[in-house]
């Protein structure tokens, strides 16, 4: 709203503050927000992937929330908005003190070729997580493109695990998270609870092997994620898989010492 | 102690509260003004931190600032112990202060910013927003 702005700045310190005013306001304000320096400058497309244009989102309910409006509908739920897939961000967003979301660090496919199975593999670094924060829920969100190359009414099983160990000479062990049935027509965001596994990195950050994702025919077949539509870290900027963490601060916070 | 005695004209002039210099503090000349909310808009975009900050474009910070003088009668939002502060303080005008201009209903407000790693964090800071502000 250009006129709220207008009277915002109007109501703008009064004067133009010199440097050194100028850097001391820059540190207070860099202090409530309890960073020891400005993150370095960042690319504009940045802005347009994914989880930041998803996070804006989780950002403008919560602020309408604050302002004391009514809770609009425009959390970005883009498929099968049953109650069986209400994501877990609406019910511990006003919960949350904090909402964090990680960019997909590396993701592995496997050689189709020499492997019956197919997957893929998902990182993420949670060693930048505030002290004093709790995880309330996790989840993994990934896209899902339509594919006109599958029979419509085939139904393809999604599940993702935790990679718990991996060996040199054999299948790692992984740990069941969450899965999910999808339609190669169908388009949109799948997300995948994994609450327990973001704890237990929080816990063990060297525990932290990522997310190993499959594919799979109910007869049990594998299938390619790529070909199946879901989109992967060399995807549209806009659909690429990110994972979004929801903090709610402990009972004893951890205050900045100044 | 005494010398800070030394700086005060007269009884009854010591302020609210301890002010203390701040980043904040431009605004120099004496408030005489009764104790009330003042709006303090921190524009982001003026700190150079559009690329960084998503949202919002600021920050609306606001402030409490005023004179909270005996009687409290006309003072919005005195609560019961500033009453007696206000008392005590005419009792034993160096040693008690007089009542605080303070908030008193605050509110969150939320930030969202990228961090090195090009992760986005959204954060709700508790009791950041001054709704209301009175003589406690």
């Amino acid at each position: 709203n250009g006129s709220l702005m207008n009277q915002h700045h109007s109501n703008f310190i009064h004067r133009r503050l010199n440097s050194r005013e100028r850097r001391e306001m820059q540190k207070e304000i860099l202090s409530i927000l309890g960073l020891s320096r400005r993150p370095r400058p960042l690319l504009s497309f940045k802005r347009s992937a994914s989880a930041p244009v998803f996070m804006l989102d989780l950002y403008r309910t919560m602020a309408s929330e604050e302002t004391g409006r009514v809770r609009g509908a425009s959390l970005p739920f883009h498929m099968l908005p049953s109650a069986h897939h209400r994501p877990l961000e609406e019910s511990f967003l006003s919960q949350a003190d904090t909402i964090m979301s990680f960019v997909n660090g590396v993701e592995q496919t496997e050689d189709t070729f020499h492997h019956k199975t197919q997957w893929k593999e998902f990182k993420f670094d949670l060693t930048r997580i505030p002290r004093g924060e709790m995880v309330t829920a996790a989840e993994f969100r990934i896209y899902k493109t339509s594919n006109e190359s599958f029979p419509g009414n085939l139904t393809l099983h999604v599940t993702v695990y935790q990679v718990l160990q991996e060996f040199h000479d054999r299948e790692p062990h992984l740990l069941l998270l969450d899965s999910q049935e999808m339609w190669p027509m169908e388009e949109g965001w799948l997300e995948f609870d994994i609450t327990a596994t973001s704890n237990d990195w929080l816990m063990n950050p060297h525990y932290n092997l990522g997310l190993r994702l499959f594919v799979e025919t109910e007869g049990g077949g594998s299938v390619d994620p790529g070909s199946a539509g879901l989109v992967g870290r060399r995807g549209p900027r806009t659909k690429r898989p990110f994972m979004v963490t929801f903090f709610r601060a402990s009972q004893a916070p951890v205050r900045t010492i100044r | 102690a005494a010398n800070r005695r030394k700086g005060r004209k007269k009884y009854g002039e010591r302020p609210s509260c301890e002010r203390l210099p701040g980043t904040f503090g431009y605004n120099g000349r004496e408030q005489t003004q009764v104790c009330k909310r003042h709006d303090l808009y921190v524009s982001f975009r003026e700190l150079d931190w559009q690329d960084w900050i998503i949202a919002p474009e600021g920050y609306e910070a606001f402030y409490c600032d005023g004179d909270c003088s005996f009687p409290l009668g006309s003072h919005m939002n005195a609560s019961n112990h500033a009453i007696v502060q206000a008392l005590v303080h005419l009792m034993k005008p160096d040693a008690v202060p007089k009542p605080c201009c303070a908030p008193t209903k605050l509110s969150a407000t939320s930030v969202l910013y990228f961090d090195d790693k090009y992760n986005v964090i959204l954060k709700k800071y508790r009791n950041m927003v001054a709704k209301s502000c009175g003589c406690q």
